[in-house]
Order: C-alpha cells, then structure tokens, then sequence
C-alpha cells in the first residue's frame, strides 16, 4: 500500500531556505488588561547564512515590555533604557556601520516592530516579543487586534487568548477577515461566565490559499471583541497583591442633552475628496442628533461664517435646513483657526445667558481642519491660550486633523488643554466613517462631574479620579495603591451628577476575598493589577505631559521615565536595546515607541512576517525619534 | 401581607392581614392633594396548595408624584426610576443613591431603599431575599412610612388613611381562645371590634428575623378598623 505522509511546506520539492517553522500568539487578557507574546521560530535550510527578519504590528496603545531571541541556544533579551542613553548606544553602533531594529508608526492603530538577524546554515532562531496593553472600550466593546501575516505557510500557526473578566462576559465576536466562510469554523471560541478562550490553529492546508500553492491565506486582521456584564452601580473593583484596579460604565443611565459647535475648515486644501467627505459626513452626523440637543454650525477659511448667526435645537425642520447648508460648503482661501473657535466659545456663552440650552447639558466644540493657521492669529502657542481662557474648563474641544498635513501637536495641546481629544482623521475612502465613528463616540453623555472616592489614608498614587464626563459605549478606569495593610474593605464612592438628578454609586469590597478572587483564576499574570497601574499612570503622565509647563514637564518626565524603566515598558521616553550577534560581533538595534505626532504615511507592508534577503542586502533601516 | 398601626400616639400597635390574589394591586397611599400615590401588587408562593390558605406579599410597589414628575417602580429584582423622559434602572446589587432637590433615593444594596419625597414624605422598602432554590417561598418587599407630617388630611389608603393620628380604646382584656393571646374589645372608628393580643415584625432592623412588635390583631382583613373592604382598594395598575 502507499504510505499516507503528512503534507508539508517542503512539498512539491519547493523547498523553502527559510522556514518559518512555527509561530504563536499567546493572549491573556485580565480585566482588560492584555499581555501578549509572540513566538516566531525560524529554521536555516540552507547551505548558507540567511537573514532573517522578525516583523509584527502590535497596537499603537501597547506598550512592548520584552523582546528575545534564541540563537544557538544563547538568549539575547532586550533592556529597556531611558531614551537618550539608547540613543548614544544606537549612534554608536551607527557609526560602527552596524544595523539597528526599530519600531514605525503602521496605519491607523498599528505599529510595526521590526528586526533581522543573521542565521548560519541549518540553525534556526526564536524570536519572542512582549507587549500590554489595557483594551479601551470603545462604542460598547473591547477591541483586541491581532495582525497576521506570516507571509508563508507555517507548520504551527497558533493564535490563542484567554480573557478573564470577573464581571461576566456579556458576548464575544470574532472576526478575521481573511477567513473564508467555510473556514470560520476553525476558529474555536469557548465563552462562559467568566472565562472565553479563543483559539485558532490552521493545518497547513488550511493555510494554502489554494490545494497546492504555497500562497497563504492569513494575512489580515483577528479581531476579538467582546464586553462585559453591566449594571447600573458603582462598578467592578479588583484588588491583587496591594493594588486595586476600578472600572466604572454604569449601564441603564439616560442620555444628557448635548450642544455642538462643528467648527469646519473649508479652506482652499480641502477642496475635492476631502470637503465632499465632509460634507457627507456632517449630512449623517446631523441626521443622526438627538431632538434634544442642540448645534450650530461654524465654517472658516480665512473668514468665519456662522450658519444663521447662533444655535438650534435639532429639531427636523432646524436638521433639514442644516444639511442642505453643509451640502453647500466649498472650499477656498486660507486658514483661521483662531477667530472660528472663540467664535464657537461665544456662540455657547451667548446661548447660555439667553437661557437656550438645557442647564444640566454638556456643550462641546469640534473642530476640523486640515492645515496650519495661517491667516488672522497664526501663531499656534497664541491661538491655544485664546481658545483657553475663552473656553475657561466650560466647554470640551475635540480637534480632528484631517490628512497628512496637519500640525497634530498644536490640535491635540487645544483639544486636552479643554477637556477634549484630539483625532487624526486619514485621508482615505472611508474619512466620512471615520469622522462619524469619532462623533458616534461623544454623541451621548450619560454622566457630568464623576468624581472617585475612595478612603484617604488607605490608598495612594491613584490614577486620575475625576472626569469631567461619561459618554456611552465608554469605560472609566482608575487604578492605585493601598497603603493600609489592615484594611479589611475598600470602599469606593462615584459621585456624578445625570440629565437631572446627583447619583452616588457605592462598591465595597472585602479586600481578602477580592484577592483571593483573582488569585483563584488561572489566566492571570500575577502582578497584573499593578502593571495595569504602572500602564495607566504612563499613559495620563504622557497625555498631561503635553500641555504641561515647564517645570511640571521635568517633573512629569522624570515619573514617567522611573515608571518605564522599572516595570520595563517601551513608551515615547524609553528605548529598547537589543545585542544581536553576527559573526563575531555584536550588533545593537533599538526598539522606540512612535508618537501621533509623527507625519503619517500610508502603511505599505503589515502583520506579523517573516522575509528573506541575502545577507549581502542588508535592509536600510533609519532611526525614528518618536519626540 | 400584614399591616402594623400605631395607635394612641405610638403607645400601643393595631395589626390585621389583607388576603388578597396574586397579581391584585392594592392602594396603600393616596393623597390627592399632593398628588402623590403608593400601589403595591401582591405576589404569592412558587406553589400553590388546595384546602391551604394561600399567603400573599408585596412583590412590587408603584410610587407616584405626579407633581415631582417622578416615578419609582420597586420590584425584588430592580428598581426603576422615571423622572421626566429619563428613566434609570438601579439592581438590588448596588449601594446608590439618586438625589434630586424635591426627591432623594438612597439604596442600600440587598437591603432597602429609602424615598424621600422633599419635606412631605419619607418610605422605607425592605427587600426580603429567599434562598432561590426555596421550594415555597420567594423574595418580597417590605413598606415603612418613616414621615408622613406633610401629606395632606385628605392622603388614604390601607396605610394612608391611618396617617392621622387613631385614637382606638381597649378594653375588657379578657383570655381568647388561644393560651397566652388575649381577646379585647377595641372601639376604633365608631366600630366596637374583637381584637387578639399577638406579635408582628417589623423588618427595617434585622430583614432577616424581624423585631416582635406587640399589636392587637384585627381579625376579617381588618374589617372595621379599615374603611371599607379590602377590594375598595384594588387598583387597576401599578402607576
């Protein structure tokens, strides 16, 4: 009889000198604080030295935490270092004429880690990379993106996530939009109370995009999202070894009636797609407005022209009449983004003192442009302090730079000087979704003036405890220390105020039987609770970072540097460096975190990949300063 | 569900029971003047026996101010909100409190709410958790009235008529038919009426065992201490 042998990429005597022998992605997700690790492992087939590249997007949010690789049964590991002391390493290593590793900004929410190392004959090498993040929630679901692309058949593909949610998960999709329909049924998705495990591991011919090609078929997105059970209540509290992590999205709370100024740049570098997108989007945007709130409409070139001079209510008639308006905008002149926006802040204020808008209602701007001002007040530093002291806390400004020509750190300083956030918006086909995706997020606010308490003496180093505001489908969390190692209870007050009444929510949890809780599940990393507190403290250091003074900057740098450094988290202060042997010399690559601020390019090589080149083609790597 | 008056400025307690179907919704307040109204729908065991007298509860209540625009519907399960448009819907599970200048909630998770209606009025819910897998027995809702100073003269009810102060007399304590629960003659009214000497609990204190409040007991549904009968206060819906 003929021996049945097991299929292989070696197959039809095209056999790879490369092989990407196998790769795992390893999730495990505790309150929504993911830690992932990837493990690539690559063999040498052939009889010379190949190079070989490790490549994986990880999501801008994440911070790397590890990197490895395994040559020869010798273990390189990362270190990770203060920005400026990686820096002198890499120059150094620059000036050797040695290579170095980097991380790119990749698209929209992705990042590329990028390295290559050189592999003797018949040798193979391990590459291991870490990274956290806490998963957002975002319009009702934590996102969890995994970006694959292998580039060849791999013999052990393995994708598999563990999400531990104490509160229960409420659903759990997953998407991979790479899997045709009759193949969505490898992907095992085990989900109850809770606990899901996500597991996804195609055979080799499952991977082959056709019977006998060596084309695969994963290159794209794993997408698992998924939310937790909610009540209306003071939320979830977790408390493991001394650190306590809150996360508070109250459910069954009635909307807050909101008012908008969109403030619309139609100067002349909008013209064509970009002022059609608008238009399209601001057509839906104000179809979608609750009769209960309020807009108006502000556009500006090197002009201002405000829809009919003031505010109104979104009722059908007021709605039909502004989007035959907005249809109308058309691009021309320059641009003036000061005069537009203390014209919005005037709008509201005179709105306010006519008595036109509901009390208790939360009133925001939202400006779009694309360009740098240059017509009337030009200077951003000038144009940020107006719209502050004009605004004075009363009113949130949410700034969407759209395209590739905006000057992001100017818009994001006004957006968080004023209780808002800054978006880029990307010039692509699907800008009107994007702007509508952005609005979608801020269109219902359920909470004002929310405001954590938890028992003075007990606690220390929380996180930020007050938030101006709670929008729908988001996820409030603070984290922090306790201090009293005879506290029994924590108990946390929220105070915040709804459409018409103050609520106060009350949790109180038993410290031991809390511990004891999360101690008991298998999925989680111990000292979770503590990194997520480290991972949120960076990240509101670096956002408040931004619009801080300058010695309240040193201070915030120093902090976020001894953060990074001592839970080993590659944020825009640190650097990773990596020692990588070649021949008989040691090669140093420094992996550094990208910041928005970078000019963004269209991503034109993604996912998780594994390349060859001659060793004697060295790929050009350059040096990105994310700061 | 079981009824305890104070009587004679809070010196002695009047007790009697309404038996009444599962699914009935009865009045308990109602005070025109301010516009203000308590309904509370009965609920009984999981199972139902024949030949055995069937015990009902308080599974729900319905609180209304129309002139706060408010209204409150407490079930063993939630308790839901309404105020204007808004409607917000808290779990038993959660310690909260929702506060208004003309109405404050306060929920003590597991435990009881307490409704403060500006300076008119002050209730107490108590909520009686059951083990689930009880065969018989299910959750219910306990009602106090904490302060009813500013509700009018006009407020009735089964409870509510009883917001003015009662002047009952007892007298000619006499042994009754069962050891150690004495009979006595109550005039309250303008009725005179056979009352037994016996206990209820009240639950604000301890939900679980309930404190013994001594009372005398008004036999027939509280037939001539309450106007009327009990099905003069049957209510078509909850708000």
């Amino acid at each position: 009889g003929r021996t049945l042998k097991k299929r292989s990429i070696e197959e039809h005597g095209k056999k790879m000198d490369l092989e990407l022998h196998a790769m795992k992605i390893e999730s495990k997700v505790t309150s929504r604080f993911a830690h992932t690790v990837v493990i690539s492992q690559v063999l040498n087939r052939a009889n010379v030295s190949k190079e070989a590249f490790f490549e994986i997007e990880l999501p801008k949010t994440a911070f790397i935490t590890n990197f490895s690789m395994t040559l020869d049964g010798v273990t390189y590991v990362g270190v990770v270092k203060e920005k400026e002391v990686a820096q002198k390493q890499y120059q150094q290593a620059v000036s050797r004429g040695q290579t170095a590793g980097l991380v790119k900004a990749s698209g929209r929410k992705m990042e590329k880690f990028k390295v290559s190392v050189n592999i003797g004959t018949k040798k193979k090498v391990i590459f291991e990379l870490t990274y956290e993040e806490l998963l957002k929630r975002h319009l009702g679901a934590y996102e969890m993106q995994i970006r694959v692309k292998p580039q060849q058949l791999v013999n052990h593909f393995q994708i598999d996530v563990h999400i531990f949610e104490p509160q229960g998960i409420a659903f759990l999709n997953v998407d991979a939009n790479f899997l045709t329909n009759n193949l969505t049924s490898i992907v095992k998705n085990t989900t109850s109370g809770t606990k899901a495990h996500v597991s996804f591991k195609p055979t080799l011919q499952q991977q082959r995009k056709c019977p006998d090609c060596h084309e695969t078929i994963l290159d794209g997105d794993f997408i698992i999202k998924y939310d937790v059970n909610r009540d209306l209540s003071a939320g979830s509290v977790q408390i493991v070894n001394g650190y306590f992590v809150h996360h508070f999205a109250p459910a069954n709370l009635a909307r807050i009636p909101k008012n908008v100024i969109f403030v619309i740049d139609h100067s002349g570098s909008m013209s064509g797609t970009k002022m059609h997108q608008t238009n399209e989007a601001l057509v839906k945007i104000l179809g979608d407005m609750d009769t209960k709130d309020h807009f108006g409409i502000i556009i500006f070139d090197d002009t201002i022209d405000t829809w009919k001079g003031t505010i109104f209510q979104a009722t059908l008639e007021n709605v039909i009449e502004a989007k035959k308006f907005v249809k109308s905008i058309s691009a021309r002149g320059g641009t003036n983004i000061n005069d537009p926006m203390v014209s919005a802040v005037r709008l509201l204020d005179k709105a306010y003192q006519d008595k036109q808008l509901p009390e208790r209602s939360v009133s925001m701007i939202i400006l779009l442009t694309d360009g740098h001002p240059n017509s009337g007040e030009s200077d951003p530093t000038r144009i940020q302090q107006n719209v502050k002291n004009a605004a004075n806390g009363k009113y949130n400004v949410y700034c969407l730079g759209f395209g590739y020509d905006v000057n992001y750190n100017f818009l994001e300083k006004m957006a968080l000087e004023n209780n808002g956030v800054a978006r880029r918006i990307y010039e692509d086909s699907d800008a009107p979704l994007q702007l509508q995706g952005f609005y979608d997020e801020v269109a219902n606010p359920l909470l004002l003036d929310i405001e954590f308490q938890y028992p003075e003496n007990a606690i220390s180093e929380s996180t930020q405890a007050n938030f101006k505001h709670l929008f729908a489908g988001s996820e409030i969390v603070v984290a922090g220390k306790i201090v009293d190692n005879s506290l029994d209870y924590l108990r946390a007050d929220v105070v915040a105020k709804t459409a018409n009444e103050n609520l106060t929510l009350q949790a109180e949890v038993k410290v031991s039987e809390a511990e004891n809780i999360t101690q008991q599940q298998q999925y989680i990393f111990g000292d979770f609770t503590e990194r997520l507190w480290a991972y949120l403290t960076i990240q509101q250091l670096l956002e408040k970072r931004i619009s801080a003074e300058t010695d309240e900057k040193k201070n915030l740098t120093d902090r976020i540097l001894e953060l990074s450094l001592k839970y080993s988290f590659v944020t825009t202060l640190t650097s990773m460096v990596v020692t990588k042997p070649e021949e008989n010399k040691n090669n140093t690559f420094v992996a550094d975190k990208p910041s928005e601020d970078e000019k963004v390019t269209r991503p034109s090589f993604s996912g998780y990949s594994m390349g060859v080149s001659s060793r004697f083609q060295r790929p050009v790597y350059s040096y990105v300063d994310s700061d | 569900p079981h009824f305890i008056i104070s009587i004679n400025d809070r010196s002695d307690a009047i007790c009697f029971n309404i038996d009444g179907k599962p699914g009935a919704i009865l009045n308990v307040v109602t005070d025109p003047s301010t516009d203000f109204v308590v309904n509370g729908e009965l609920i009984g065991e999981k199972k139902i026996e024949k030949n055995v007298k069937m015990n009902t509860y308080f599974g729900k209540f319905g609180i209304v101010n129309t002139q706060m625009g408010v209204k409150v519907e407490v079930s063993t399960k939630m308790i839901t909100v309404f105020h204007g448009v808004e409607k917000i819907i808290f779990p038993w599970s959660s310690t909260a409190s929702l506060t208004k200048e003309s109405f404050s909630i306060s929920i003590v998770k597991e435990k009881n709410l307490t409704l403060t209606m500006g300076d008119d009025a002050t209730f107490v819910i108590v909520l009686h958790r059951v083990w689930k897998n009880h065969p018989l027995h299910r959750d219910f809702l306990g009602f106090y009235t904490l302060d009813s100073h500013r509700l009018s003269n006009r407020t009735h009810g089964l409870l509510g008529q009883f917001y003015r102060e009662v002047n009952a007399e007892i007298y000619n304590i006499r042994p009754g038919l069962d050891q150690g629960k004495p009979d006595a003659t109550m005039i309250v009214k303008g009725h005179k009426l056979r009352v037994t000497r016996g206990y209820q609990k009240d639950y604000r204190l301890d939900p679980k065992r309930g404190t013994n409040i001594p009372c005398w007991f008004v036999h027939y549904n509280g037939k001539g201490f309450i106007d009327g009968i009990p099905t003069d206060y049957v209510v078509t819906s909850l708000f």
